[in-house]
């Protein structure tokens, strides 16, 4: 609830609409209500987070509704982030020996 | 360094865009991305290479569960190249697979793989002259991504941060009161053009700009400078058959 009114840019009504019409165009839905709940709450405070980096951008960029709305930053960086790379790259283990150019 | 470069632009160079769906392997398909343009730019032939192999081959044998760009080419170099993708296909499955790259004929290999200076216009310069390359950003911003020049600062995507790879297929600039009403309404956003460079992603062509994203081009956004890698491949010819179109 905290979420829905703090977050919910459009009036709720609103909201469920554009979250049904996200859940079409990204064929997604939840297995009980409490799912679909938790994940319409997500969905909002994803909307007000791309209203604000809209503010926050120097470019052109523009932000809103992605593949990725119904997804908390947590569940989207256990999914597409690989695991942070080093400060500085590993020295190589072994040296490729020199092979005449051109060779498989 | 000419004003614009996008190898889409040139036929059969990039290939469509992938989707990793549930498997961390941005790093893999980033590399046979790189591997792919280099060789069709390089020997004018159209190749598909397997990503499948650089997951199941990979030194780390981490699979689906994360790495890193350079290890994906030292499996190139291990297993003396890479396999079709049709031989060899993407099945994004958790679990690490038997290595089968020594059962399947190479259609792609490398001579050695290097990282360019941390210089924007270093980069720039390379990747108009000898083709795409990986970097690895912060991908911070990514989520919530539709469109235009993503332009941050430090501490709105931290550069040092990096855990996303991706293929840089060019780079250009947008011209000042392209953006939408909206957007120059807004007294943050630019008036002067905007430096970008060009992105492909790996999330499906449903995401950001046909699948690609553009950064902002001249202060390190998200990081981009921190780890520009890139295969080398065939001899260094002194005049590319073709250069990158405007």
């Amino acid at each position: 609830d905290y979420l829905l009114t703090k977050d919910a840019g459009p009036r709720p009504l609103e909201l469920k609409e554009v979250f049904k019409l996200f859940q079409i165009q990204f064929n997604r839905s939840y297995s009980n209500p409490a799912e679909y709940t938790r994940r319409l709450a997500i969905f909002a405070h994803n909307l007000a987070q791309a209203q604000r980096l809209q503010q926050e951008d120097l470019g052109t960029a523009e932000f809103g509704e992605t593949p990725f709305s119904d997804l908390t930053e947590e569940e989207f960086g256990q999914l597409y982030g690989h695991q942070r790379a080093p400060e500085r790259i590993p020295n190589m283990a072994k040296k490729v020996e020199s092979q005449e150019w051109g060779e498989s | 360094v000419p004003p614009t470069c996008d190898w889409r632009k040139a036929k059969n160079i990039i290939s469509s865009i992938k989707n990793q769906e549930k498997c961390r392997c941005c790093w893999a398909m980033a590399a046979a991305d790189n591997i792919q343009a280099l060789w069709r730019i390089k020997h004018q032939k159209f190749v598909d290479v397997s990503v499948q192999e650089l997951l199941d081959c990979d030194r780390c044998g981490n699979g689906c569960k994360g790495g890193f760009v350079w290890d994906a080419y030292i499996t190139v170099l291990n297993y003396s190249g890479l396999a079709s993708e049709q031989d060899y296909p993407f099945q994004g499955h958790q679990k690490p697979h038997r290595c089968l790259a020594k059962k399947y004929k190479k259609v792609a290999w490398i001579q050695d793989f290097t990282m360019l200076s941390r210089n924007e216009q270093a980069i720039a310069r390379y990747l108009a002259v000898h083709g795409p390359i990986t970097v690895t950003i912060n991908m911070k911003l990514l989520k919530d991504y539709q469109k235009g020049v993503i332009k941050a600062t430090p501490s709105s995507c931290d550069p040092q941060h990096v855990d996303h790879s991706v293929l840089l297929v060019g780079f250009g600039k947008e011209k000042a009161g392209m953006q939408t009403g909206t957007v120059l309404s807004h007294p943050r956003k630019p008036r002067r053009s905007t430096p970008f460079w060009i992105l492909k992603n790996s999330w499906g062509d449903g995401w950001g700009e046909k699948g690609y994203f553009r950064l902002y081009r001249g202060n390190n956004t998200c990081g981009i400078t921190k780890y520009p890698i890139t295969a080398l491949v065939s001899l260094p010819v002194k005049k590319l058959p073709i250069s990158c179109p405007p």
